[in-house]
């Protein structure tokens, strides 16, 4: 997996979660996702907690390829 | 320990967003 497919991947995703273009996404942005992907309300919370670095409330699209990056490269974060 | 427990269990649900998301098909079919 390339550069170029997390860049299309994140954007991807920030134009379903982000549909205001604010450039950042919030918890309930991301509830969007629900009937996208398979995963449970609960579930997408955890993954914007683990991406949302600085804890601020706000997952940016810097903080989303960075972790999607993290992962694609280590594919086991410990 | 607890901690570690949330963290792993973290770790596979962020494993199958990202595989689920890698997976999803883009925007036109």
């Amino acid at each position: 997996v390339g550069q170029n497919t997390v860049l299309e991947k994140t954007h991807e995703f920030f134009q379903v979660c982000d549909i205001e273009k604010k450039g950042f996404i919030t918890q309930r942005d991301m509830q969007r996702l629900l009937g996208e992907l398979p995963l449970s309300a609960d579930e997408l919370e955890k993954v914007f907690v683990t991406l949302d670095s600085d804890s601020n409330g706000f997952l940016t699209l810097d903080e989303f390829s960075t972790g999607f990056s993290d992962f694609l490269s280590g594919r086991n974060i410990s | 320990d607890a901690n570690m427990k949330a963290g792993a269990a973290t770790e596979g649900v962020l494993a199958n967003f990202f595989n689920s998301l890698l997976s999803k098909k883009t925007g036109s079919p």
